[in-house]
């Protein structure tokens, strides 16, 4: 059950992108991960749409519903209110932007249903 | 200063392999 957040959402930490390039958190754009997991063996990214949010079980956790992938297999994950997520073409959006602003730095969008996230899969599941 | 891999920032989503 999710009770804090990664410490890599801070606004400033240095992410190394699979070249070797090394970034901050909030600089990161759509093709960083694209070009990411094109490099690596092992790792696919997926489109994964937000299809339902529902309260989570906890106070300040959510449930997301996301349809993964081409065939839309149903995942759901329960996670904090301000757990960022990179939506394709539009970056770090949350359930609660204001939290996540205010206890990460992140500048985020309201993640919405129907919005498209950056997810990955194991290549070999293919 | 630590380093964090890009992948680190993204969910695994991996759908299950029942139903």
């Amino acid at each position: 059950s999710p009770t804090t957040l990664p410490p890599f959402f801070m606004r400033g930490s240095i992410i190394q992108l699979a070249d070797g390039e090394l970034k901050r958190v909030e600089d990161l754009k759509t093709e960083d991960f694209i070009q990411s997991a094109e490099i690596s063996s092992e790792l696919k990214i997926d489109s994964s749409t937000v299809e339902r949010i529902d309260t989570g079980q906890t106070p300040n956790a959510v449930i997301i519903q996301f349809g993964v992938g081409e065939h839309k297999a149903q995942v759901c994950v329960e996670v904090l209110l301000e757990y960022p997520f990179f939506v394709f073409g539009q970056g770090w959006s949350s359930c609660c932007p204001d939290r996540t602003t205010q206890l990460l730095e992140l500048s985020c969008a309201k993640l919405c249903v129907g919005d498209v996230c950056v997810s990955l899969t194991l290549r070999s599941l293919r | 200063v630590p380093v964090f891999p890009w992948h680190s920032l993204v969910p695994f989503l991996a759908p299950t392999q029942s139903d």
